[in-house]
């Protein structure tokens, strides 16, 4: 099983955007996809239709008081299940702050549950607290989207070492598997330095061997498209709300790569 | 003194932009103006130039440890002073986390620190934690950025919520100033059924006297525009990098109506 967690402490930069939508193309292409939703904010899970309600328990639950998994993931359409979150997730950081191993719960809770997918995604928060912690820790995979702007680029170094931290002393197998530009607006000069500068990071990080050599940034780079805007008051992916948007192929060329492991170097 | 609060847990929608740019211009305009980042990300600093730097103590020391909040403030340009944030400061949720009065900090060091101030300025994280909890404690007033979708509308009424706990049981002067309509492109139907919903929430408010019966939509419209994501790069307000853009133009607007504490119902 592949497990692929979406992050980046950024705000606004299109994760929950591009965790639902990779999920949704991955489950057209015939692949079992669990989402799990890890922000609060219950974004992912309400862009799929899903309305968090007190009285369902969600992944808060899971986290802690160590209820299945299985009993919190909803088929929502062919292919795809999800597993919600709710707003009382915001006290898990709190909640789990003395917990002895905090980070690797929710990996032994995946690890616990029977059932078989080909790919999990994990859609987390901005910041890069104990749930994002609990999804590198969890998953083998990282992908980083990022919007070709300034702000957004002045943290990716901080992102990676916590990303390395963890890879170090929670997660060997945990590897970059790629940067996605997201939310991009036609060719200005500020989006081609900003690209520019992240390929020049990663072509000296290869030279050293370090945990991103074999990091790609994904040749995909997905343009700003209102319909991506628009499917979440419908409760929809980009496939089902508008299949021939910009959107929609550009998600779907990214899925593409993402399932052939494809490395742009 | 007015103390103003610049929130929204939902990430990129341009809390940023708009506490930098809000600050620039009011100090144009003549007003000693104080901005304080409490975002561990620091780009309100870094916006302005200040680059995050280990020896200095930032924001991190005055809340931790108590450094008085004068030898923090630096002065970035005529009548503009700023107190940066720094990476550490991510920590401070768990530090504080068992402080008696954890969310009273900030207040107290700014009512003990002497100088004089037309206008304190914070910007906050993306969430609703100890650090937008101390800025709401601190301050009279909130302005709330909101981008004009679907999933950035979605979490409002939870921040409502959060500042209305704030001002019952921790700052009775609290109240919401106003909503400003960031980020906006051109008249989609998505941005005028976003703000259609904003704008029946508070008239509904409003007829039941609530705390928000005297907030307002501000006018202005802050337009996107790529000037306003490159000035950042050089270190400067929009005033300084781009006077005759529509991001100077919005964002000069804007000040006008806030020092105006007009209202437009
Ligand atoms: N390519 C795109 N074109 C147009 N709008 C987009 C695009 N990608 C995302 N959006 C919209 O921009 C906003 C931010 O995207 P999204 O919520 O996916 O970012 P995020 O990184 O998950 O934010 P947060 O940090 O709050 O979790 C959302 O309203 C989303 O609908
Ligand atoms: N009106 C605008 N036009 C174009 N770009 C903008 C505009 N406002 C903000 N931006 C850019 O969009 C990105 C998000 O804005 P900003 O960083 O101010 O949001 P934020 O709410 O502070 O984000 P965070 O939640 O991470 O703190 C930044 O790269 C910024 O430069
Ligand atoms: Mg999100
Ligand atoms: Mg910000």
């Amino acid at each position: 099983m592949r497990s692929i967690a979406i992050i980046n402490q950024k705000g606004g930069v299109g994760k929950t955007t591009t965790a639902v939508n990779l999920a949704a193309a991955l489950a057209d292409f015939g692949q079992r996809v669990w989402l799990i939703d890890l922000d609060p904010q219950a974004h992912a899970s309400l862009h799929l239709g899903l309305v968090p309600d007190e009285r369902q328990p969600t992944v808060y639950n899971a986290l802690t008081e160590r209820t299945p998994l299985g009993t919190v993931r909803h088929h929502v359409s062919t292919n795809l299940w999800v597993t919600p979150s709710h707003l009382d997730l915001a006290a898990a950081e709190l909640e789990l702050a003395n917990e002895v191993g905090r980070e690797m719960i929710l990996r032994d809770l995946i690890e616990q549950d029977p059932a078989e997918f080909d790919t999990v995604i994990i859609d987390c928060p901005p910041s890069l607290g104990v749930l994002t912690l609990n999804a590198l820790t969890a998953c083998r995979e990282v992908i980083l989207p990022l919007q070709p702007h300034f702000l957004a680029l002045h943290g990716v170094s901080k992102l990676l070492q916590t990303v390395e931290i963890v890879a170090k002393r929670l997660n060997r197998e945990l590897r970059l598997s790629g940067v996605v530009f997201c939310m991009c607006e036609g060719t200005t000069r500020l989006a081609n330095e900003v690209i520019g500068d992240v390929e020049a990071f990663f072509n000296t990080e290869r030279e050293k061997g370090s945990l991103w050599s074999d990091a790609a940034i994904y040749e995909t780079r997905i343009r700003k498209n209102v319909r991506l805007a628009e499917a979440p008051s419908f409760g929809q992916s980009i496939f089902e709300y508008a299949p021939n948007s910009n959107g929609a192929i550009d998600y779907l060329a990214l899925a593409t790569e993402v399932m052939a492991g494809d490395r742009i170097r």
